[in-house]
Protein backbone atom coordinates (compact mmCIF):
# COMPACT_ATOMS: atom_id res chain seq x y z
CA UNK A 1 0.00 0.00 0.00
CA UNK A 2 1.05 3.81 -0.60
CA UNK A 3 -0.40 6.83 0.22
CA UNK A 4 0.49 10.58 1.01
CA UNK A 5 -0.94 13.28 3.06
CA UNK A 6 -0.48 16.95 2.25
CA UNK A 7 -1.33 20.79 3.37
CA UNK A 8 -1.07 23.22 0.93
CA UNK A 9 -0.52 27.13 1.90
CA UNK A 10 -3.78 27.78 1.41
CA UNK A 11 -4.52 25.58 4.53
CA UNK A 12 -6.32 22.99 2.63
CA UNK A 13 -6.15 19.16 3.06
CA UNK A 14 -5.94 15.77 1.69
CA UNK A 15 -5.59 12.43 1.72
CA UNK A 16 -4.54 9.63 -1.22
CA UNK A 17 -4.69 6.29 -0.64
CA UNK A 18 -3.21 3.14 -3.22
CA UNK A 19 -2.64 -0.52 -2.98
CA UNK A 20 -2.93 -3.92 -4.57
CA UNK A 21 -4.31 -6.12 -1.28
CA UNK A 22 -2.29 -8.83 -0.02
CA UNK A 23 -0.50 -11.66 -1.69
CA UNK A 24 -3.23 -14.44 -2.90
CA UNK A 25 -6.28 -12.43 -1.65
CA UNK A 26 -9.73 -13.82 -2.99
CA UNK A 27 -10.83 -12.24 -5.91
CA UNK A 28 -13.23 -8.91 -5.35
CA UNK A 29 -11.64 -8.77 -1.78
CA UNK A 30 -11.74 -5.17 -0.95
CA UNK A 31 -9.89 -3.64 1.94
CA UNK A 32 -9.80 -0.42 3.61
CA UNK A 33 -7.85 1.45 1.10
CA UNK A 34 -10.91 3.03 -0.93
CA UNK A 35 -13.22 3.27 1.66
CA UNK A 36 -13.55 6.95 3.45
CA UNK A 37 -12.59 6.92 6.87
CA UNK A 38 -11.38 3.47 6.68
CA UNK A 39 -8.02 4.11 5.05
CA UNK A 40 -8.44 7.33 3.85
CA UNK A 41 -9.61 10.66 5.31
CA UNK A 42 -9.23 14.53 5.27
CA UNK A 43 -10.71 17.32 7.23
CA UNK A 44 -9.47 20.84 7.16
CA UNK A 45 -8.66 22.04 10.39
CA UNK A 46 -8.03 18.91 11.83
CA UNK A 47 -6.48 16.46 10.01
CA UNK A 48 -5.49 13.95 6.99
CA UNK A 49 -4.96 10.28 7.06
CA UNK A 50 -3.11 7.82 4.92
CA UNK A 51 -2.91 3.90 6.14
CA UNK A 52 -1.50 0.85 5.95
CA UNK A 53 -1.39 -2.59 7.56
CA UNK A 54 -4.11 -5.42 7.83
CA UNK A 55 -7.70 -3.75 6.10
CA UNK A 56 -10.33 -5.87 7.48
CA UNK A 57 -9.81 -4.14 10.94
CA UNK A 58 -8.80 -1.00 9.68
CA UNK A 59 -12.11 -1.34 8.33
CA UNK A 60 -13.92 -2.08 11.41
CA UNK A 61 -12.36 0.23 13.52
CA UNK A 62 -13.14 2.93 10.62
CA UNK A 63 -9.54 3.62 11.54
CA UNK A 64 -8.06 7.35 9.56
CA UNK A 65 -11.66 8.97 11.07
CA UNK A 66 -11.02 7.29 14.49
CA UNK A 67 -7.65 9.42 14.09
CA UNK A 68 -9.54 12.50 13.17
CA UNK A 69 -12.53 12.22 15.62
CA UNK A 70 -10.13 11.62 18.44
CA UNK A 71 -8.75 14.77 17.58
CA UNK A 72 -11.66 16.91 17.11
CA UNK A 73 -14.44 15.53 19.74
CA UNK A 74 -11.87 14.38 22.40
CA UNK A 75 -9.09 17.32 22.18
CA UNK A 76 -5.93 14.65 21.62
CA UNK A 77 -2.91 15.97 19.68
CA UNK A 78 -2.12 14.65 15.96
CA UNK A 79 0.76 12.66 18.10
CA UNK A 80 -1.51 11.49 20.88
CA UNK A 81 -4.56 10.40 18.49
CA UNK A 82 -2.02 8.57 15.72
CA UNK A 83 -0.39 6.37 18.88
CA UNK A 84 -3.26 5.50 20.65
CA UNK A 85 -4.77 4.26 17.07
CA UNK A 86 -1.64 2.26 16.05
CA UNK A 87 -0.05 1.20 19.29
CA UNK A 88 -3.17 0.88 21.35
CA UNK A 89 -5.87 0.28 19.79
CA UNK A 90 -3.88 -1.76 16.11
CA UNK A 91 -1.37 -3.79 18.32
CA UNK A 92 -4.54 -4.76 20.86
CA UNK A 93 -5.68 -6.68 17.63
CA UNK A 94 -2.48 -7.66 17.06
CA UNK A 95 -1.81 -6.78 13.46
CA UNK A 96 0.57 -4.93 11.63
CA UNK A 97 -0.64 -1.24 11.39
CA UNK A 98 0.92 2.25 10.51
CA UNK A 99 -0.29 5.11 9.05
CA UNK A 100 1.12 8.95 7.93
CA UNK A 101 -0.97 11.73 8.79
CA UNK A 102 -0.60 15.51 9.08
CA UNK A 103 -2.19 18.59 11.11
CA UNK A 104 -4.04 21.61 10.18
CA UNK A 105 0.04 23.10 11.55
CA UNK A 106 1.64 20.96 9.12
CA UNK A 107 2.66 18.46 11.68
CA UNK A 108 3.59 15.06 10.13
CA UNK A 109 3.46 11.71 12.06
CA UNK A 110 4.10 8.44 11.05
CA UNK A 111 3.43 5.65 13.75
CA UNK A 112 3.73 1.95 13.04
CA UNK A 113 3.96 -1.23 15.11
CA UNK A 114 5.93 -3.13 12.65
CA UNK A 115 9.34 -3.55 12.40
CA UNK A 116 9.31 -0.85 9.59
CA UNK A 117 7.63 1.62 7.51
CA UNK A 118 8.38 3.21 3.90
CA UNK A 119 8.03 6.28 4.46
CA UNK A 120 9.11 10.06 4.02
CA UNK A 121 8.35 13.64 4.57
CA UNK A 122 8.56 17.41 3.81
CA UNK A 123 8.03 19.16 6.70
CA UNK A 124 6.84 22.78 7.14
CA UNK A 125 10.71 23.98 7.32
CA UNK A 126 11.13 22.30 4.15
CA UNK A 127 13.61 19.68 4.97
CA UNK A 128 13.21 16.45 3.59
CA UNK A 129 13.41 12.88 5.03
CA UNK A 130 12.95 9.90 4.11
CA UNK A 131 13.35 5.84 5.81
CA UNK A 132 12.50 2.43 5.65
CA UNK A 133 13.46 0.73 8.74
CA UNK A 134 12.99 1.86 12.62
CA UNK B 1 -1.07 31.53 4.58
CA UNK B 2 0.07 28.15 5.49
CA UNK B 3 3.38 26.76 5.09
CA UNK B 4 3.04 23.63 2.87
CA UNK B 5 4.16 20.03 4.19
CA UNK B 6 3.84 16.70 3.17
CA UNK B 7 4.55 12.82 4.20
CA UNK B 8 4.06 9.53 2.26
CA UNK B 9 4.26 5.87 3.15
CA UNK B 10 5.11 2.79 0.93
CA UNK B 11 3.36 0.61 3.41
CA UNK B 12 4.87 -1.37 6.54
CA UNK B 13 5.98 -4.82 7.49
CA UNK B 14 8.63 -6.75 8.03
CA UNK B 15 11.41 -5.10 5.88
CA UNK B 16 13.22 -7.63 6.41
CA UNK B 17 16.90 -7.07 5.45
CA UNK B 18 17.18 -10.46 2.84
CA UNK B 19 14.59 -10.02 1.11
CA UNK B 20 15.94 -7.55 -1.25
CA UNK B 21 19.68 -5.75 -2.18
CA UNK B 22 21.05 -2.75 -0.81
CA UNK B 23 20.80 -1.64 -3.86
CA UNK B 24 17.08 -2.45 -4.15
CA UNK B 25 16.70 -0.66 -0.86
CA UNK B 26 18.66 2.46 -1.99
CA UNK B 27 16.30 2.58 -5.22
CA UNK B 28 13.55 1.74 -3.04
CA UNK B 29 14.05 5.20 -1.07
CA UNK B 30 15.28 7.10 -4.08
CA UNK B 31 11.21 6.17 -5.55
CA UNK B 32 10.46 7.82 -1.96
CA UNK B 33 12.08 10.62 -2.75
CA UNK B 34 11.01 11.20 -6.02
CA UNK B 35 7.44 10.70 -5.32
CA UNK B 36 7.54 13.03 -2.40
CA UNK B 37 9.76 16.06 -4.71
CA UNK B 38 6.73 15.71 -6.89
CA UNK B 39 3.86 16.44 -4.45
CA UNK B 40 6.48 19.33 -2.47
CA UNK B 41 6.89 20.73 -6.42
CA UNK B 42 3.46 21.49 -6.78
CA UNK B 43 3.36 22.66 -3.45
CA UNK B 44 5.57 24.90 -3.46
CA UNK B 45 4.27 26.33 -6.89
CA UNK B 46 1.24 27.05 -4.99
CA UNK B 47 -1.00 24.62 -5.95
CA UNK B 48 -3.36 22.50 -4.57
CA UNK B 49 -2.82 19.19 -1.36
CA UNK B 50 -4.91 17.08 -3.56
CA UNK B 51 -2.91 17.46 -6.24
CA UNK B 52 0.29 17.16 -4.15
CA UNK B 53 -0.79 13.75 -2.77
CA UNK B 54 -2.67 12.28 -6.33
CA UNK B 55 1.10 13.55 -8.19
CA UNK B 56 2.70 11.65 -5.41
CA UNK B 57 0.80 8.40 -5.00
CA UNK B 58 1.26 8.53 -9.26
CA UNK B 59 4.86 8.40 -8.08
CA UNK B 60 4.81 5.42 -6.27
CA UNK B 61 2.25 3.44 -8.29
CA UNK B 62 5.01 3.53 -11.27
CA UNK B 63 7.42 2.12 -9.48
CA UNK B 64 7.94 -2.04 -8.67
CA UNK B 65 8.99 -1.25 -4.89
CA UNK B 66 5.50 -0.70 -3.44
CA UNK B 67 2.28 -2.70 -3.43
CA UNK B 68 0.31 -0.22 -5.52
CA UNK B 69 0.12 -0.35 -9.49
CA UNK B 70 3.23 -2.00 -10.82
CA UNK B 71 4.47 -4.10 -7.96
CA UNK B 72 1.12 -5.01 -6.78
CA UNK B 73 0.72 -8.23 -4.82
CA UNK B 74 -1.12 -11.02 -7.09
CA UNK B 75 -4.69 -12.84 -5.90
CA UNK B 76 -5.14 -16.46 -5.45
CA UNK B 77 -6.36 -16.36 -9.56
CA UNK B 78 -2.74 -14.51 -10.86
CA UNK B 79 -4.42 -11.70 -11.51
CA UNK B 80 -4.36 -7.54 -10.01
CA UNK B 81 -7.57 -6.34 -8.40
CA UNK B 82 -6.05 -2.59 -7.40
CA UNK B 83 -7.81 -0.47 -4.72
CA UNK B 84 -7.44 3.34 -4.39
CA UNK B 85 -8.85 6.65 -2.98
CA UNK B 86 -8.44 10.32 -2.60
CA UNK B 87 -9.79 13.15 -0.29
CA UNK B 88 -10.17 16.64 -0.37
CA UNK B 89 -10.34 17.93 3.08
CA UNK B 90 -11.48 21.50 2.10
CA UNK B 91 -14.89 19.97 0.80
CA UNK B 92 -15.03 16.57 2.28
CA UNK B 93 -15.65 15.44 -1.23
CA UNK B 94 -13.69 12.32 -2.30
CA UNK B 95 -13.49 9.65 -4.99
CA UNK B 96 -12.31 5.81 -4.59
CA UNK B 97 -12.21 3.07 -7.19
CA UNK B 98 -11.87 -1.01 -5.86
CA UNK B 99 -11.02 -4.04 -7.94
CA UNK B 100 -10.03 -2.10 -11.08
CA UNK B 101 -7.81 -4.11 -13.15
CA UNK B 102 -6.57 -2.24 -16.25
CA UNK B 103 -6.02 1.63 -14.98
CA UNK B 104 -2.51 1.85 -15.22
CA UNK B 105 -2.91 4.55 -11.92
CA UNK B 106 -6.03 4.08 -9.90
CA UNK B 107 -5.35 7.10 -7.89
CA UNK B 108 -6.11 8.86 -11.23
CA UNK B 109 -9.22 7.35 -11.43
CA UNK B 110 -10.14 7.57 -8.02
CA UNK B 111 -9.53 11.30 -8.62
CA UNK B 112 -11.67 10.96 -11.75
CA UNK B 113 -14.55 9.56 -9.35
CA UNK B 114 -14.28 12.54 -7.05
CA UNK B 115 -14.37 15.14 -10.04
CA UNK B 116 -16.37 13.93 -12.64
CA UNK B 117 -19.03 11.76 -11.19
CA UNK B 118 -21.83 12.34 -8.98
CA UNK B 119 -20.65 9.21 -7.13
CA UNK B 120 -17.93 8.25 -4.50
CA UNK B 121 -16.73 4.37 -5.05
CA UNK B 122 -16.87 2.38 -8.04
CA UNK B 123 -16.11 -1.26 -8.63
CA UNK B 124 -14.39 -3.62 -10.84
CA UNK B 125 -15.03 -3.22 -14.51
CA UNK B 126 -17.56 -0.17 -14.38
CA UNK B 127 -14.82 1.70 -12.48
CA UNK B 128 -12.23 0.60 -15.34
CA UNK B 129 -14.45 2.05 -18.14
CA UNK B 130 -15.27 4.73 -16.66
CA UNK B 131 -11.57 5.40 -16.06
CA UNK B 132 -11.18 4.63 -19.52
CA UNK B 133 -14.06 7.18 -20.99
CA UNK B 134 -12.64 9.81 -19.07
CA UNK B 135 -9.49 9.32 -21.01
CA UNK B 136 -6.90 7.80 -18.30
CA UNK B 137 -4.07 5.43 -19.79
CA UNK B 138 -5.01 1.98 -19.56
CA UNK B 139 -2.37 -1.07 -19.57
CA UNK B 140 -3.08 -5.07 -19.72
CA UNK B 141 -2.93 -6.56 -16.53
CA UNK B 142 0.44 -8.14 -17.07
CA UNK B 143 1.87 -4.31 -16.29
CA UNK B 144 1.60 -4.85 -12.80
CA UNK B 145 3.25 -7.45 -12.41
CA UNK B 146 6.44 -8.19 -11.40
CA UNK B 147 9.25 -11.25 -10.41
CA UNK B 148 9.14 -10.65 -6.61
CA UNK B 149 5.39 -10.78 -6.68
CA UNK B 150 4.95 -14.09 -9.05
CA UNK B 151 7.70 -16.10 -6.08
CA UNK B 152 5.34 -14.45 -3.29
CA UNK B 153 2.11 -16.19 -4.73
CA UNK B 154 3.77 -19.39 -5.52
CA UNK B 155 5.26 -19.51 -2.65
CA UNK B 156 2.42 -19.02 -0.65
CA UNK B 157 0.24 -21.27 -2.56
CA UNK B 158 3.36 -24.11 -1.99
CA UNK B 159 2.63 -23.71 2.10
CA UNK B 160 -1.10 -24.38 1.43
CA UNK B 161 -0.18 -26.90 -0.20
CA UNK B 162 1.82 -28.56 2.09
CA UNK B 163 -0.73 -27.52 4.85
CA UNK B 164 1.67 -25.30 6.40
CA UNK B 165 0.31 -21.85 5.41
CA UNK B 166 -0.06 -20.92 9.33
CA UNK B 167 3.87 -20.45 9.18
CA UNK B 168 3.73 -18.13 6.73
CA UNK B 169 5.79 -14.88 7.28
CA UNK B 170 4.05 -11.46 7.41
CA UNK B 171 6.54 -10.62 4.09
CA UNK B 172 5.07 -13.55 2.47
CA UNK B 173 1.51 -12.68 3.12
CA UNK B 174 2.07 -8.95 2.64
CA UNK B 175 5.23 -8.24 1.07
Amino acid sequence: TVGAVALDRQGDLAAATSTGGFNNKPAGRVGDTPIVGAGTYARNGVCAVSCTGQGEVFMRRVAAYDVAARMSYGGQTLRQATDTLVFDVMSGHKIGAGLIAIDAFGQVCAPFNTLGMARGWIGTDGVLNVATHK
Amino acid sequence: MSLPAIAIHGGCGTLAANLQSEADWAQTRAHLEAALRAGWKILTAGGSALDAVEAAVVVLEDSPHFNAGHGAALTEQSVHELDASIMDGATLAAGGVCTVRAIRNPIRAARAVMDQSDCVLLSGDAADAFARSKGLPTVANGYFTTERRVQALASLKARAARGTIGLASEAERHG
